[in-house]
């Protein structure tokens, strides 16, 4: 079973096209195993970057060295799947 | 559950609880309802179908799929919620009961059963199917990716270990192969609506190339009463157009494959986010999800009905 302990989930919202071409081209450095959930489309629009805990600081250093504003939208994806998975077993039993 | 009327509609469940309730549904409805087999995925689960049909041979139909992404939950969850609801609707709402006097639905609800097992048992996250990739580690093929619709261009992955791997060559996947034959052989669809998650935005071809379809302006008026009628009941705010307008170059999807042949009302759904848990959405969400779609859904549908061609 792949754990997910520790990545976050980055709401990314680039400000021009140069900043959406940067996140493409974060899309592509297979090594940081980044994992779109919403793509970019076009400035303005949010893109969501399911990030595992060892690209964080790489990833976050990309972004903030390029000025393209952030947010932390899941804090540990792990969690909220045992929140999930918790809900689930719950439902069952009911 | 014994009947529809002791199912949850709001939880999610696992692939045996949905493939049970099904046969319940049909058990319940079985003058509308009945269950069809289009194939096998590639782990040999079977592909199931649910027909609605009031008779009639090889009537025009309307197609309808949630889940080719498993990881997006919120999807195969809300479409049983609109099985059900069609189901339980005829011969009540009018437009439904027009809906299906007249036409036939086709409902795959779970369309990459494979990858849904997958994220219920290994990996929540999973997105493509589970075909092993010759000379590769990595497993699976984007099967939104593997339609013979501008496939293997740049709107896609060549690399297999990327979520939006192409695949060796279109309907390369049987789960996709399965449902082109099935609207290919049926020969009378006239509208395909595949249901994504999670980006609120309801989308038609094309992706692969820029150009509009010829009758773009009559799918941007739908779509925009479709997302005005959605957001209508609880304010959720849809955005609309063509697929490389609104988001990005997508190279072999279904909707545009299902455009180039012959499919004139051919949409993509891509249903809500709370901004706060994306393909984790609380099951809370499911049945506010599901209201909110139905409208629209059916804004889609009436209009197929009253423009035959």
């Amino acid at each position: 079973e792949k754990l997910f302990m520790g990545d976050q989930v980055l709401r990314v919202t680039a400000g021009d096209e140069g900043q959406v071409t940067q996140l493409r081209v974060l899309g592509e450095q297979a090594e940081l195993q980044v994992d779109f959930w919403r793509h970019p489309t076009r400035p303005g629009h949010p893109a969501d970057l399911r990030v595992p805990f060892s690209s964080l600081p790489a990833v976050k250093t990309f972004l903030e060295s390029n000025n393209i504003s952030y947010s932390i939208m899941i804090e540990d994806v792990q969690e909220l799947l045992d929140e999930e998975r918790r809900t689930m077993v719950k439902s069952r039993r009911t | 559950e014994r009947s529809t009327s002791t199912f949850d509609f709001a939880s999610y469940h696992t692939i045996d609880e949905i493939y049970h309730w099904m046969d319940v549904l049909v058990g319940d409805h079985p003058n509308l309802v009945s269950k069809i087999q289009i194939g096998q995925s590639y782990e040999n689960r079977p592909l199931y179908v649910l027909k609605f049909s009031t008779g009639g041979s090889n009537r025009s139909a309307i197609w309808l799929d949630t889940g080719i992404h498993p990881r997006e939950w919120i999807t195969q969850a809300t479409g049983i919620w609109t099985a059900n609801k069609i189901a339980e609707e005829y011969g009540k709402d009018p437009s439904v009961t027009a809906i299906l006097d007249s036409m036939d639905i086709f409902f795959e609800i779970v369309t990459n059963p494979d990858g849904f097992v997958f994220t219920h048992s290994s990996d929540r996250l999973w997105r493509k199917t589970r075909s092993i990739n010759a000379g590769s580690p990595c497993i699976g093929v984007d099967p939104n990716r593997n339609w013979d619709a501008g496939f293997g261009g740049s709107g896609a992955s060549s690399d297999p270990c990327s979520e939006t791997y192409h695949g060796p060559y279109a309907h390369s996947e049987r789960e996709v192969k399965a449902i082109a034959d099935f609207i290919l052989g049926h020969g009378n669809v006239k509208s395909v609506i595949s249901i994504h998650s999670y980006s609120q935005m309801l989308l038609f071809p094309y992706g692969y190339k820029t150009a509009p379809v010829p009758n773009h302006q009559e799918m941007n008026e739908l779509a925009k009463k479709a997302v005005s009628d959605l957001a209508a009941v609880y304010g959720t705010k849809y955005t609309y157009g063509s697929i490389m307008d609104t988001i990005y170059a997508a190279d072999g999807i279904a909707v545009d494959w299902a455009y180039d042949n012959g499919v004139k009302y051919s949409f993509t759904f891509e249903l809500r986010d709370t901004g706060r848990y994306g393909f984790l959405l609380p099951s809370t969400q499911i049945i506010p999800t599901a209201t909110e779609t139905w409208p629209a859904l059916l804004d889609v549908m009436v209009h197929v009905l009253e423009h035959p061609y």
